[in-house]
């Protein structure tokens, strides 16, 4: 299984189309680095991004320099799939 | 291996396999109105099966339901297994669901794209697209809900085979979409479509592809408004309903655009809920409840459908 220990999910409240086309930028500046769970759509609309550990301080400062809004919405994914493992094992048995 | 449903958790996440067995047991034991039917092979060659519940009659209007498409969307599985055992144990007590049975047939694929789902168990559990592979490409998998015919390869999708909305090299290239293309088009009696995806908290109905109104937006969007409204009633949660591109966002070569554009009017698709705080790795504590107010959608979908005959 791949470990995704240290991965986080940022939940980004664009406040205009520009700050929308700025997260879409960031999927070309960081390809196949930033996994959009929510994509971006329209301003009231939230954006959660899969971001990986070791990309978690370049893409927080991007975002943080340009003003966008984010809140941490999952702070460790593999916290949230080990429980979800865990639970699983417990029902089977 | 369970040897019966008795012993099946509808409120846990399960693989594949537990899931396969479970429908092999479901069906014997319900073999009165629920039989199951092979629609193809997926790309690593597993079958792609489908549920048809059904009381009799020859090829009967019928209403399609799809969950998994994507596979890391475990709550969607979960969900159409959940609505399967619904749909048998309310038969002949929900009066409502009793009519529609008694006229029409549903098809219900609980696991629409089985090797990305067998992949999210064994090797990758945020894996999306299928498993398909092609010569001289180095990324594999295409999304699923970007490979169907209607607005193929516009926006909202994405010719990078390296990206999570790749679009694949042609319409309808993958076998488990042409799958239900065929099923559905060689039946030619499917009146309703219902596509179930994770996570926005959405009810959403044609185009994704385009900004132009499909012609029954009007009728489509007070059925989406009655459908959330049900949905609501249920555990509080509160949906946003409307045309895919005018939601959410652009997204083209989706399942209920071609569903649509082949005639079936009742196309929709959920994004079921969201919490704000799993994204689409809700805990099995959630299944329950977010199976139950979806339910509540689908059957005023499905009751829609059945009086509106067209």
């Amino acid at each position: 299984q791949m470990n995704f220990t240290g991965d986080q999910v940022l939940r980004v409240l664009a406040k205009n189309d520009k700050q929308l086309s700025l997260l879409r930028d960031l999927e070309g500046l960081k390809p196949l680095k930033v996994d959009f769970w929510r994509g971006p759509a329209r301003p009231s609309l939230p954006v959660d991004m899969r971001v990986p550990y070791s990309e978690l301080k370049d893409v927080k400062e991007y975002l943080e320099s340009h003003g966008l809004a984010y809140s941490i919405m999952i702070k460790d994914i593999q916290v949230l799939l080990d429980q979800e493992r865990e639970a699983m094992a417990k029902s089977r048995r | 291996l369970e040897r019966s449903t008795s012993s099946f958790s509808y409120s846990s996440y399960h693989t594949l396999e537990e899931i396969y067995s479970w429908i092999d047991s479901f069906v014997t034991e319900h073999a009165n109105i629920v039989s199951k039917i092979q629609i193809g092979q997926s790309f690593e060659n597993r079958s792609i099966l489908v549920l048809k519940f059904s009381t009799g009659g020859f090829q009967r209007q019928a209403i399609w339901i799809d969950t998994g498409i994507h596979s890391r969307e475990w709550i969607t599985h979960a969900t159409g297994i959940w609505t399967a055992d619904k749909i048998v144990s309310e038969y002949g007590k929900d009066c409502i669901l009793t009519n529609i049975l008694d006229t029409m047939d549903i098809f219900l694929e609980i696991v629409s794209n089985p090797d990305g789902f067998a992949f999210t168990h064994s090797m990758n559990r945020l894996w999306r697209k299928n498993k398909s592979s092609r010569p001289g490409v180095a990324c594999i998998g295409v999304d699923l809900n970007r490979n169907w015919k209607s607005g193929f390869g516009g926006n909202g999708s994405n010719d990078n085979p390296c990206s999570e909305t790749y679009h694949g090299p042609y319409p309808h290239s993958e076998p488990e979409v042409s799958a239900i293309v065929k099923f559905i088009t060689d039946h030619r009696n499917i009146k309703a479509l219902i596509s179930i995806h994770s996570y926005s908290q959405m009810l959403m109905y044609p185009y994704g592809y385009s900004l132009e109104p499909v012609s029954s937006k009007e009728e489509l969007c007070n059925l989406s408004k009655s459908a959330a409204q049900a949905l609501y009633k249920v555990h509080g949660m509160q949906y946003t309903y409307g045309s895919i591109s005018t939601t959410l966002y652009m997204a083209s070569g989706v399942t209920v655009d071609w569903a649509y554009d082949s005639g079936i009017k009742y196309s929709f698709s959920f994004e079921l809920r969201d919490t704000g705080q799993y994204g689409f790795l809700l805990p099995a504590t959630q299944i329950i409840p977010t199976a139950q107010e979806t339910w509540m959608a689908i059957r005023t979908i499905m009751i829609h459908t059945l009086n509106h005959p067209y």
